[in-house]
């Protein structure tokens, strides 16, 4: 689905240049479910920016269904984003006007789909992710985890190919946090829904087809269990 | 330095009245360090928001000191604020104009500490917490770990009495997350700095003197360990 070819990313600031990712292959396939792992400031986020489109590498090539992503306009690159990616970000970005339940329909009705099937599929994953009760109220009124359940359920609604989280259960207590990961693993293996997932949490990895370590914006690859 | 007594905190949205602390009883004296674990929605944030005067309590009473916080002047409040309680806000709260080591150096400056001791404690508090190189940077120019290792080395250059910590290592790999609790407890040994720290990384929970449990706003009393 998603092809990084020599990917590099580069950051200037007053003083410096900032090599935050040097050289990255990396290919995520349908049904894949990988796992990255690093130090804090390696380059995960960089990373996911990239692969999402949200903003643009220094370097190498990025293949979208085997298209070279620069060759999209930007409007093509935001219609790729809206129906077949799903974010997490690191700090959750939902939208303060609305409500929990209209931060996840949000990506439905851009996709026109239905009321009834939306008000269906967004009920569903609010309850999977422990906050049917939370529905109506405002991100301002939710606590730290609770805006990271939105988060995830906003991205996982739409059962994209292939979804970038970062960082999903960090503000999460670990039994939250487990079923989290369990209900990604049955969307991906239920829909075929690739995951990459991002993470500090050491106890994700023995879910990981593939286990990868990013380190000063290098990666390599630590395991692949196809038997998972 | 800081005592609840039955402290309550009830919020209400358009639809519901939610009791978010429930009857909390808590002291925190010079020397303490204290955890406290908790399902995501349990009460944490909103105690230590009680706990640090950023919010009012519903019912109950604070004393800080042996006084009833609620005596205090707002501005009295900020004085004690800014010169005994040290905040690591769970979303940073960095200011986006700053630098990490005007961010950093910011409490100082309140307290009027003058240029070459402030210089030598910003420089030394972000060397142990890992960012030295990053310090002339802008948040907007950090990884979600190096703008929460700024919020941690605000809240601890001042060396206040207490320092209130909402999930601290919740964007940090292992290792630095390790690095940064035994930072935490050389000031409480070295300088007797209190710590209250709330957590959902239970690794930490081995160097706790009180292991504190939360559980839809009502606190529970785990363990003491005076011999840590
Ligand atoms: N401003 C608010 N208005 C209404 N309800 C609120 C508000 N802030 C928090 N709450 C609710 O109060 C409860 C406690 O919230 P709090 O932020 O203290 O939880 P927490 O233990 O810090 O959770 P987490 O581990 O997810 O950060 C939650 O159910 C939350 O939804
Ligand atoms: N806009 C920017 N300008 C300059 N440098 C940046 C910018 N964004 C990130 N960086 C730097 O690039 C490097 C990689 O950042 P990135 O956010 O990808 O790290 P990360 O692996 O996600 O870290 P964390 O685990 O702390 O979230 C870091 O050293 C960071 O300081
Ligand atoms: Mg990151
Ligand atoms: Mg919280």
């Amino acid at each position: 689905i998603i092809r990084a070819e020599a990917l590099e990313k580069v950051y200037f600031t007053q003083a410096e240049k900032i090599e935050a990712l040097k050289a990255v292959n990396l290919e995520i396939n349908k049904g894949d479910f990988i796992v990255i792992n690093g130090p804090s400031g390696s380059g995960k986020t960089t990373l996911l920016n990239l692969l999402s489109g949200i903003d643009k590498p220094s370097g190498g090539e990025l293949y979208f269904d085997g298209f070279p992503l620069g060759e999209f306009t930007d409007s093509e690159r935001t219609v790729i984003r809206r129906d077949k990616i799903g974010l997490v970000f690191q700090s959750f970005e939902l939208i303060p006007v609305l409500t929990a339940r209209e931060n996840v329909e949000y990506p439905l009705l851009l996709q026109k789909i239905k009321r009834v099937e939306r008000r269906e599929r967004v009920d569903e994953i609010l309850a999977r992710v422990g906050l049917a009760e939370m529905a109506d109220r405002f991100p301002a009124q939710l606590s730290g985890g609770q805006k990271q359940r939105v988060a995830i359920a906003r991205a996982l609604v739409t059962r994209p190919e292939v979804v970038l989280a970062d960082e999903p259960t960090g503000n999460l207590d670990s039994e939250i946090g487990q079923k989290i990961i369990k209900l990604m693993l049955r969307l991906n293996q239920e829909y075929s829904v690739a995951f990459v997932i991002v993470t500090h949490d050491l106890s994700i990895n023995k879910y990981a087809k593939k286990l990868i370590q990013i380190k000063d914006g290098i990666l390599s690859l630590r395991e692949v269990n196809s038997h998972v």
